[in-house]
């Protein structure tokens, strides 16, 4: 006969790392560092200052890393240590504003492939701005996804912040280079962190600040109608069981007010003073497929979104890259099923270093840079579909393509956070965008002919 | 200040439905009728009965669709019905033989896309061998991870099977020729199946059976040592905590004899007489590195797998396609990190349709079709590794490649089950069986060649 059970979400991810980045040995060191260094990132910039993360990589025998994250961010509180590193789907970042982490998964994916590859436990040393520093050695429990505490001591720290340890079987070598691309990257979209890269404590590369600007903070906006399915429905309605329908509409989501809300419930034919708690599931699924279908709304409210911005964007990419031509973009905010976005991008051009008539891409999605499974990302569909031997004197100058998607959720393909999923809203507004940079291309590339023709004669 | 706290499994794939194949509307439909036929063919083939299965697609009005399953399987015991229906990572199929099923996630997944687009429960019919008929009708509480039965009867039914009925949002007219594609690719890979479609209730196709041969049974296999790591090592000497890791090595793992377990205890400088429970993490560690790096292993134990197999692969392939030339390769058992797989591979050629120089490629993985997300698939990128020109006719016949490949895990992209990883030794046997039926294609090509000539002389 079938036995039937359960499994924890940890023995879930133990099973499937695959899908999560921790597949093999060179993509689990590249996963750590950028699993770790996103986290520092965040509460960096929760904490309001300017980021400064160190990584350090040390070359241990036989296939063996350690990687070290240390940064000057928020310190994680004293009770939510163990959980945050030894428990999957646990985490500060479930509510709707946009931040790089959103899973609860990431820290937790790289200490279990720590303790499955190596008999050492993740190191943990973290401070608060309202207590002292505290020194973790945890490992997970796997089956029962709960930390396992092996010491939990005081330390001094000269002030906020988190360092974080984890040993690992790993690739170094092959890992490297991906892994500095993944920092350089990294300081474009967040160009006001200064990030140090060692490799066996030898300072190899130091990377940003190319601004001091620091970037708008995200807040918590309420959802948009076009959000709504059924559950949601449900939970906003057990929230406010007293209240009519149409106040309801009206105080829990954005771009609805009176005038929509009548609208809405007459689009729904629900009788606007009826109260939540009476609401029959037939009438929630009315109410959820008015507000779906209904193409009334005002642009999405994009406080809860934090782009890179014009100034910053093209700073960082003239610090990065040998470009004379740089060229900023950005639509939005709009959204998708009802999650607020904004794309940009910065199309710029430099001398070239090999001839090609498709722009290199660089991809990026809540700051967080895309390094792998182009091929089937949204934004490599968007580019291939624009004729670009139309704007570019060919050969003549490498282009460089540089697009970011901020939403308060980004529809990832898997949990290893590489690739966009091809959706409607967010391919439409990328083909502006890109086609707008194109253009400016063009028109520059004109001007340019024409001063080389008059230098010329 | 950052509030923590957890979300359940369903509370997740609630999140993050992109990643499970319910992104839109047309993808859900395809979805939910894959999810519940592989259950159902898991469950035909575990009753060593012919699969006979029956799906019914009816469009609703404003697009909503009813998707029924029903099979003529084992059924689902009466105590487990709410779970598998109203459970993520609930299921019978966790342990290491390959079937359809493997996350404890798709009925779920289907359910919770009901739920939250349409007032509808699902509802379930089923009956075992040993029990009458019952009915269901059922929610889950996605925050909590757990099923909400809104009713439970008994019911007359005409013998053990399934029958699922799931209401969603979804656009029936787009995902029907996906569909009926998916259904016609599933008996390739599943011969002994018959599968008949109805489409508002008008039966639209029957598909196979293309033999009465079933399929062989595959049986649980000891773990592999390849597939040792740390937590797999724990596990197996805390279920053997007396023992000596000697013959915890030559009890617990397939292709390890004393003679083998010696050398690997030697490599890995532990004294074979040491017990269980006295083993350190450090030693744990030294002892999967030596399982992990030792190359002296026989081919795994293939009796967990249970592929097409030839004459049942050439006959489907035939009854399916208007093919005249058609060869059968197989590669393995191999290994992927301990997971023993088998690659199976039929070349077909026809009269050509639309000139083209590369082959159709149709992949499969544990007799699941794969028809989206090809371009990063590993088979995929075989595929185009190999120089077809060199082997085919150009223009004269239309080739097709079906490639399957049947592991105890297979390592998905995503949880949408479209598309498998760049893993190394999978993609060394894949392009091991092309090359070979490649040769053979371009052998039967030299062959009509000589042929054509003698005619036309
Ligand atoms: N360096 C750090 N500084 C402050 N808080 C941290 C740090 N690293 C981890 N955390 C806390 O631990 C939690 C869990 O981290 P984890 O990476 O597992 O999940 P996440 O970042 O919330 O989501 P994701 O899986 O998408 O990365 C975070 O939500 C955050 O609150
Ligand atoms: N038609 C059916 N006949 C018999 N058992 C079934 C049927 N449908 C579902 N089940 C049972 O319900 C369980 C859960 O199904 P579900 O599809 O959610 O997960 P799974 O098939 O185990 O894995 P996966 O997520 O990979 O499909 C199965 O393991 C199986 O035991
Ligand atoms: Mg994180
Ligand atoms: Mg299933």
């Amino acid at each position: 006969a079938a036995v039937f059970n359960s499994i924890s979400p940890a023995e879930f991810f133990y099973r499937n790392r695959h899908m999560a980045g921790f597949g093999n040995a060179t993509l689990a060191v590249y996963s750590t560092v950028r699993e770790l260094v996103e986290n520092s990132l965040d509460a960096c910039e929760d904490s309001g200052r300017l980021p400064f993360i160190i990584v350090d990589l040390v070359d241990e025998s036989h296939d063996f890393v350690s990687v070290t994250v240390a940064d000057n961010g928020t310190g994680i509180p004293y009770q939510h240590v163990s959980e945050s590193f030894g428990k999957m789907l646990f985490g500060s970042k479930y509510d709707t504003r946009q931040k790089r982490g959103t899973f609860g998964l990431g820290a937790t994916m790289a200490v279990l492939y720590g303790q499955i590859t190596t008999e050492h436990a993740v190191e943990v040393h973290t401070q608060t701005g309202t207590s002292g520093g505290h020194a973790y050695r945890l490992l997970i429990d796997i089956e029962h996804n709960v930390p396992i505490v092996e010491s939990d001591s005081t330390l001094d720290r000269d002030g906020p912040g988190t360092t974080v340890t984890i040993h690992i079987k790993g690739d170094l070598k092959r890992a490297q280079d991906r892994i500095l691309e993944y920092l350089r990257m990294t300081t474009i979209v967040t160009p006001h962190a200064k990030v140090l890269l060692r490799i066996n404590r030898i300072a190899t590369a130091t990377l940003g600040r190319w601004t001091e600007q620091l970037p708008s903070v995200p807040v918590v906006s309420k959802p948009h109608p076009r959000a709504a399915d059924l559950e949601m429905l449900k939970r906003l309605i057990a929230e406010n069981k007293q209240k009519s329908v149409r106040s309801i509409l009206v105080e829990s989501f954005q771009q609805v007010g009176d005038h929509t809300a009548a609208r809405l419930l007459r689009h729904a034919a629900l009788d606007s003073r009826k109260v939540g708690w009476s609401l029959s599931r037939e009438e929630i699924s009315r109410l959820s497929a008015a507000l779906k279908s209904f193409d009334g709304f005002a642009r999405p409210d994009g406080s809860c979104l934090s782009p890179v911005g014009r100034d910053s964007f093209l700073t960082s990419v003239k610090s990065v890259f040998p470009v004379s031509f740089c060229s900023y973009g950005r639509r939005g905010p709009s959204e998708w099923e009802g999650n607020p976005f904004v794309v940009e991008g910065v199309l710029a051009s430099g001398d070239s270093v090999d001839e090609s008539d498709v722009p290199v891409l660089y991809r990026f999605a809540n700051k967080v840079p895309l390094l792998y499974d182009a091929s089937d990302d949204v934004f490599m569909k968007v580019l291939k579909k624009i004729d670009w031997s139309k704007y570019c004197v060919r050969g003549a100058r490498q282009v460089y393509v540089f697009v970011h998607l901020s939403s308060t959720r980004i529809p990832y393909r898997a949990a290893g956070k590489q690739s966009i999923a091809l959706v409607p809203e967010i391919e439409a507004e990328a083909l502006t965008l890109l086609r707008g940079l194109a253009r400016e291309l063009g028109k520059s590339a004109r001007e340019l002919g024409h001063r080389g023709r008059s230098v010329k004669k």
